[in-house]
């Protein structure tokens, strides 16, 4: 099994490149991030700083949490609060060159991680999805 | 690869017991459901009837896409609309005797997969981090 071209893969071949991944930037109002991700559809999705480097996550979750009162949820607070405050700074990445295995174990406790390059570039997303779509080709021998 | 015990696992050890499974009813009101998401933290969630039996699935997404209006998120219907009228009740499922291979191809396309009996009850629920620590496992020989 250590032979077969599953493991060479790298994250590189793997990913949703950059430009079709939706994101938010530090400084949007979680207004915004909120609208972005409801229209989108996805639950959660990378945030990125003007010169397009990668600095975090934020998702519907972490969003409703912080806006949930003891009576209700504070829209209004929405407005108040921007990204960089509530997004998850310490998310594990990739790099373009990462195998196969390296992707996979990534995935197992994440449900996209980050491809970044040596100097904080984004460059794309791999997700469980591609990771299982290989696996599932791959098995079948 | 065809004779790995990886192939011989079935829905039933790997799946997520019932019990341990945050879900919502039919007949609760969306606000009620949302607050049941945010605060497990899951994004979307089995959906039962009062007899345990599995109807459906409801996330987030169908909340928050069903309230958003033309200027804001309008919080008031949620006390106004019940999960029932909203959720996704087309999900694939799986039996609890399906093996490995049949579990993967489902979590392909799905975060997780209700396991359901033939009278329509609700076993528990198979979810990719689950397919993927098994590979990660077996993959290492
Ligand atoms: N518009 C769409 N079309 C087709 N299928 C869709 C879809 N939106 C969601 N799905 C399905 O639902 C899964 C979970 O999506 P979620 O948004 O929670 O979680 C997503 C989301 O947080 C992020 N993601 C995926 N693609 C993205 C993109 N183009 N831009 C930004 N974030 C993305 O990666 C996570 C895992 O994605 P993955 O593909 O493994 O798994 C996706 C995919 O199987
Ligand atoms: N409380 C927690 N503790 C540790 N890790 C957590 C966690 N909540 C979420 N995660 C991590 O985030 C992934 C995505 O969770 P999500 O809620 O979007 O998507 C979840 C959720 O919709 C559902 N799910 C998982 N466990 C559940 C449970 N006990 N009750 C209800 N739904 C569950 O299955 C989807 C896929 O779950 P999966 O485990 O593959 O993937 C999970 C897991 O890796």
């Amino acid at each position: 099994i250590k032979e077969l071209p599953l493991l060479q893969l790298t994250a590189e071949t793997l990913m949703v490149s950059s430009e079709k991944v939706a994101h938010v930037q530090l400084n949007n109002p979680l207004e915004h991030a909120l609208l972005i991700l409801v229209k989108s559809g996805y639950s959660a999705v990378p945030v990125l700083d003007t010169s397009y480097k990668f600095k975090g996550v934020i998702g519907k979750n972490i969003i409703l949490n912080e806006i949930l009162g003891l009576e209700r949820f504070e829209m209004e607070r929405l407005s108040d609060i921007t990204v960089e405050h509530v997004m998850e700074a310490s998310t594990p990445c990739l790099n373009r060159s990462d195998h196969f295995l390296t992707c996979l174990k990534k995935v197992i406790d994440h449900p996209f991680v980050c491809v970044v390059d040596q100097d904080g570039y984004f460059d794309g997303i791999v997700t469980r999805r591609a990771v299982l779509k290989q696996l599932n080709k791959y098995i079948h021998v």
